[in-house]
């Protein structure tokens, strides 16, 4: 794992974290839950708690779905390539590509969209660059910069829990297994391979 | 975009058909030092993008120069490739994968395997003594 330079992390102050989605953006409740389950997976390792608010211009972490040129001069490149981007602490924006063929549940290697995105391994992924993480080359590492379309990656990895817990300490409440328990209860009924 | 289930989806359903980003350095295999390839500024713009070329002149030429071949072997280094210095196909897969769009390089600090690599030969981990 890695962190960015100067290791930026949120300050013990903030340790309950909000969370808004853009509101142009016009997301239905089953893809803002997408992201509710990515920042369990979070939450599961360190003490810190995500809530969502509707105040998308006072919430801590925001949000949005963006096209091309978006403002923050990272624009983004259509259909694959760059996915998503998100900056590190306390700055709190997460872009994903709008032009992506974003998948919410089932099992998204069976897309007979060939170049379709599985929106929680990417949401999951960049939680990690908000919460202080870099790029990993531990290649089961969510930290690991690239995904083929059509795959689906939302487990924590060691060296991802490793690194998020030298920056905020481990949950109390973690016993130290694997988060697979997560992703079983929630996507029962798919055959996803691990 | 959205597709809230794969199952919503119909068989041989396809979106407007663009060309994914990056399909074009597939054109690169078997690229080698000290030649020069049409289009290969493109590829220079991506590893300076990702943090691999650190220094932005004002246009990347198409030559596979020294700065282009360090940035292929560090790049072949943080994913786990052979580390050839050569456009291989190994390398191109990857290259051509979606990403994330943050940087693997930051400033020259953030730097996955090859910072490890680099700490390891820069630092004092080991110490000889003659005997």
């Amino acid at each position: 794992y890695t962190f960015f330079p100067g290791n930026p992390h949120w300050p013990d102050s903030k340790r309950d974290l909000t969370y808004s989605f853009f509101p142009g953006n016009e997301l239905t409740e089953e893809e803002k839950s997408v992201f509710a389950r990515a920042f369990d997976r979070w939450s599961t390792v360190i003490p810190m708690t995500f809530t969502q608010t509707d105040s998308f211009t006072t919430a801590d972490i925001r949000i949005g779905f963006f096209s091309g040129d978006h403002g923050d001069g990272e624009p983004f490149d259509g259909v694959l390539g760059t996915l998503a981007h998100a900056f590190s602490p306390p700055s709190g924006r997460l872009h994903l590509d709008l032009d992506e063929n974003w998948v919410d549940s089932g099992d998204v290697s069976t897309s007979p969209i060939l170049s379709a995105v599985d929106l929680e391994s990417v949401a999951v992924h960049e939680i990690g660059h908000l919460l202080g993480l870099g790029h990993s080359s531990v290649e089961e590492a969510i930290m690991y910069p690239s995904i083929p379309s059509r795959t689906r990656k939302v487990e924590l990895a060691q060296d991802d829990i490793d690194g998020i817990q030298q920056l905020y300490g481990k949950n109390p409440n973690y016993n130290g297994t694997s988060t697979s328990s997560i992703q079983e209860r929630e996507t029962s009924g798919a055959d996803y391979v691990h | 975009r959205f597709f809230p289930n794969v199952s919503s989806i119909p068989p041989g359903f396809v979106p407007n058909a663009t060309a994914p980003a990056w399909d074009s350095f597939k054109k690169f295999a078997g690229c080698r030092a000290g030649e020069n390839f049409d289009g290969l500024s493109k590829l220079k713009q991506y590893f300076h993008y990702f943090g691999y070329i650190p220094n932005s002149p004002s246009n990347f030429t198409d030559d596979f120069d020294d700065a282009f071949e360090s940035a292929l072997k560090t790049y072949q280094q943080n994913f786990n490739l052979n580390v050839t210095g050569e456009l291989d196909q190994q390398t191109l897969n990857k290259l051509v994968q979606p990403r994330c769009g943050n940087a693997d390089i930051v400033n020259g600090t953030t730097t996955m395997n090859s910072g490890k690599w680099m700490a390891f030969n820069s630092t004092s981990l080991f110490h000889t003594v003659g005997h």
